[in-house]
């Protein structure tokens, strides 16, 4: 008889479950009823199968969103463990959506499943991927503006894995902030 | 701990076909 290894049968498990969420911009129905639930998954193969199914960020039609959230976090800021959050805001440019889009929103997923920011990971909520025509936006979320050190563990650790040069910044935002902004831009609470 | 995995592990099993 043939042993077959572990390996082969058994999934890897990760540290979450994770819940994928599809936005899609109808103006005749509300916010919430146009965010769906596509899937959970919690071991590597699961993400991977979900992943290879659907289509790329950058096939999205403009107003779009995905949001990759642990499960029991809804990708909003009315959810308790987001309502006293903010996020790691990634801008980019039109060009990026060619150059950078898919990649960095795949880097983003990885850092969240592999738990890639040590023990702050506590402290991520989710990612959101907004396409937009005038700039699309990758953020992640985490649960406390306060939790500086966790914060900028997160931030330095993200801004590497997406290999944006020291020179540049990324800043954190309280979506208390975002939430009540009078002009286009919300201060940075925090930037590396 | 935590169940960390870094993304070359997480690479390597995206096209991994499935065993028989």
């Amino acid at each position: 008889q043939e042993i077959v290894s572990p390996e082969c049968y058994i999934k890897h498990p990760l540290q979450n479950r994770w819940s994928l969420w599809f936005f899609k911009n109808d103006k005749s129905k509300t916010w919430q009823a146009n965010l769906r639930l596509i899937s959970k998954f919690d071991t590597v193969e699961d993400f991977w199968a979900l992943y290879n199914h659907i289509q790329l960020s950058s096939n999205l039609m403009s107003g779009c969103d995905y949001s990759l959230f642990k499960d029991g976090i809804e990708p909003m800021w009315e959810d308790e463990r987001n309502k006293k959050g903010g996020r790691w805001l990634i801008t980019l440019n039109k060009q990026q959506r060619k150059l950078d889009l898919d990649r960095f929103w795949l880097e983003t997923m990885l850092c969240l499943i592999g738990e890639a920011f040590d023990d702050s990971s506590d402290d991520v909520c989710g990612a959101v991927v907004n396409i937009r025509t005038k700039g699309d936006k990758i953020a992640v979320w985490t649960t406390d503006y306060e939790n500086k050190d966790a914060i900028t563990h997160i931030g330095r650790v993200y801004k590497e894995r997406l290999g944006i040069p020291l020179k540049m910044t990324i800043g954190y935002q309280s979506h208390a902030d975002t939430a009540t902004k009078s002009g286009s831009t919300t201060k940075n609470k925090f930037v590396v | 701990g935590k169940r960390q995995y870094n993304r070359d592990f997480l690479l390597g099993f995206q096209f991994m076909p499935a065993c028989v």
